[in-house]
């Protein structure tokens, strides 16, 4: 099966 | 003071429209360059990313940054009173507890005026770097967003494979698979209905049904869809605007 990836680990908060 | 009027109230119609359904709530960052705006949906997946340039306005003036935290639920009800062809204007203070919205037809003989409450929204803002992609594809934005809908009737997970010149569309679903291949294609007398497939790398990126097709609400916006791959990495679907753009930043899935 695929999960779902995250934004989170791809852009910082600024 | 914030003064921006639209030429035709169209134009936030289909960007409130194409947004309303990935956002909630959403700071619209008002400066002199322009409105832009960036939101992620509750589920972290789906990054939207809008710039509305002084330059998409008959005119246009902010004299001082000026944030307007909005419901979009609220601020659609309101803009779907207007008519698309009527002018539209956009007026807020320096310090504004609400927006207003002056929708003015043509012929000057009718005038209707909104007032929106502003919301106190706390939202992180992202860093968005320069990304470098392996691909990068301009299609017709109908057919991307027909693609989407045809092959989310088969699965929850849409495959996207890109060699050379082609871009295969695979969903795998439990009752049965399909796919569509679209090639390059030059069409000389109906520009935006060409299809330009620029490749680094091979691509081969599985991404969440239920996403694209929120995405693909942007259609009325622009003929074309640019569509940025870069393995392990989220995708860019970029629609342009008179003046400025709506992005989307979409996070794969990945095998277990």
């Amino acid at each position: 099966g695929s999960t779902q990836g995250r934004l989170d680990g791809f852009f910082s908060v600024m | 003071m914030l003064e921006g009027k639209f030429d035709e109230a169209s134009l936030l119609k289909k960007v409130i429209d194409a947004m309303k359904d990935s956002v909630k709530l959403c700071n619209f960052n008002c400066t002199e360059n322009g409105i832009s705006v960036q939101a992620i949906d509750d589920s972290r997946v789906l990054l939207i990313s809008l710039l509305i340039e002084a330059g998409s306005f008959e005119d246009y003036r902010c004299d001082r940054n000026i944030v307007l935290g909005l419901e979009m639920e609220s601020l659609n009800k309101i803009i779907k009173n207007g008519n698309a062809s009527d002018m539209l204007t956009l007026v807020a203070e320096d310090s504004p507890d609400a927006l207003n919205l002056i929708f003015e037809d043509k012929r000057r003989d009718r005038i209707a005026e909104y007032s929106l409450k502003l919301m106190d929204i706390d939202q992180d803002f992202l860093k968005i770097e320069d990304m470098k992609f392996d691909a990068v594809v301009n299609m017709p934005s109908a057919e991307f967003a027909k693609i989407c809908r045809d092959m989310k009737t088969l699965s929850e997970s849409l495959q996207i494979i890109i060699t050379k010149d082609s871009v295969k569309f695979n969903s795998e679903g439990d009752f049965g698979s399909g796919s569509v291949v679209i090639k390059s294609f030059t069409d000389l007398e109906k520009t935006e209905e060409s299809v330009r497939i620029t490749l680094e790398k091979p691509i081969n990126l599985t991404f969440g049904a239920k996403y694209l097709n929120d995405i693909i609400k942007s259609t009325p916006l622009a003929s074309q869809v640019t569509i940025k791959l870069c393995d392990k990495q989220p995708a860019l679907f970029e629609y342009q605007l008179p003046s400025g753009y709506l992005r989307f930043y979409l996070a794969p899935k990945f095998e277990d």
